[in-house]
């Protein structure tokens, strides 16, 4: 379960200051699907970053199962980002200068898995997200929904318990997007804990629970009916 | 008006092929607007960049009000692309180390506007997307949905008479897509010929007219009715 009280994320910009969180408070418990929805530039990606441990806030505390995350413990925030938590960002951040099959095994190499492992269960990853055809393609040489979809599987890769999704179908074709959206669900059935954004209110419909941002807040919070 | 002709794409990887265009025969006639539509990696954004003067086709000819486009001819190729081409790119390709604001000053240096003109240009474009409040942030200091704006106003600013789009909504809320719509449609009312690739097919029924697109090739040509 993650729980985060009175996130302030503050960004300085030359003489002004950018209040990206303004006070986020948010419990999502073991096991739920929350989607987190909002105009852009409200802090939905700000608090993806924050509750993943790839940022701190400014202010305010976030706690893990219980474990208060202690910037200052780098080991630690490492260990939680590649054994329990998988990340896809909403602008994929692959490796340029490495191909689709060696970007998805990156996160099993701190896992200490075998090199032969490691690429059959990339390759197995690529061909779930209907990539086997493009393994050997570098970024450069994929389109822009494959490169969602190869940063989607290497999210995927070390069956992290928390899985973490900022907009992971914003660049593809309503079947890719499905696709996708059926491998989440079927992850969740069987028991990760799913945090995406959206700004899809249909593909948001499928959450559990609806989380709506404005300005650095939460303004809206509503469970998902007739589902 | 845009004539492209058996337009055929193949990019080498390794020891084998891409056919990602199979033949392309496309009349984009003056002041349409056209919607491209289709799964993730069926060629869209490929045909966009030949369309564009961007890149060339590895067979087939393509023409701009009847003028054939010659890639051995740089120089024209660029004054089309600064003179009659506003791109829109599915990855933004924003310069990183350059302010929103001087990014989207960029293309009116071709068009020897003065410093304080461009400027003045710009930051109008800027609040036109609603970006007023972020001239001077960096792209990695910017959302994706914001970076995706500053993209729209870059290739807006020399009133192209031809707009070239790639899923321009793909990173923003319903709201903000909607606003930048209205911009497109209003500017479409204006005279210019926009092309559009998106994969919602709600943005796609504003058009007047949808191509539809599978493995390289066009497969489906639809009128937009009831609009
Ligand atoms: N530089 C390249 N080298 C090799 N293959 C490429 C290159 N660029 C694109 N491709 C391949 O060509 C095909 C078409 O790519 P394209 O970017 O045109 O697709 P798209 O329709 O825009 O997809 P999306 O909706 O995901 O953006 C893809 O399968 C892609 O893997
Ligand atoms: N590194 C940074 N420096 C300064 N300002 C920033 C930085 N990162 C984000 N911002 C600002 O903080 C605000 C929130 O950004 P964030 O990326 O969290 O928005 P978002 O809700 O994810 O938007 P989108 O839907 O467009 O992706 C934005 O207005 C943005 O300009
Ligand atoms: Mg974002
Ligand atoms: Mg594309």
């Amino acid at each position: 379960m993650i729980l985060a009280t009175e996130l302030v994320k503050h960004y300085r910009v030359g003489d002004h200051i950018v209040e990206a969180l303004r006070g986020v408070t948010l419990t999502v418990p073991k096991n739920e699907f929350l989607a987190i929805m909002g105009p852009s530039g409200s802090g939905k990606s700000t608090l993806m970053h924050i509750l993943g441990c790839l940022d701190h806030p400014t202010s305010g505390t976030l706690h893990i199962d219980e474990e208060e995350i202690n910037i200052t413990n780098q080991n630690r925030l490492a260990e939680l980002r590649n054994k329990k938590i998988g990340f896809v960002f909403q602008q994929f951040n692959l490796l340029s200068r490495t191909s689709a099959i060696n970007n998805v095994e990156l996160p099993l190499l701190y896992a200490g898995a075998s090199a032969s492992e490691r690429h059959k269960r990339a390759q197995k990853a690529l061909e779930m997200v209907g990539l086997g055809h493009r393994t050997g393609h570098f970024p450069n040489q994929l389109s822009g929904g494959e490169q969602q979809r190869v940063a989607i599987a290497r999210a995927l890769i070390t069956d992290p318990p928390v899985i973490l999704a900022d907009e992971p179908t914003g660049n593809l074709d309503t079947k890719s997007g499905n696709e996708v959206l059926a491998i989440l669900q079927s992850l969740h059935k069987r028991g990760i804990t799913l945090i995406m954004v959206t700004h899809e209110r249909d593909v948001g419909e499928h959450a559990d629970r609806i989380v709506h941002m404005l300005d650095g807040r939460i303004t809206g919070d509503e469970m998902v009916e007739d589902k």
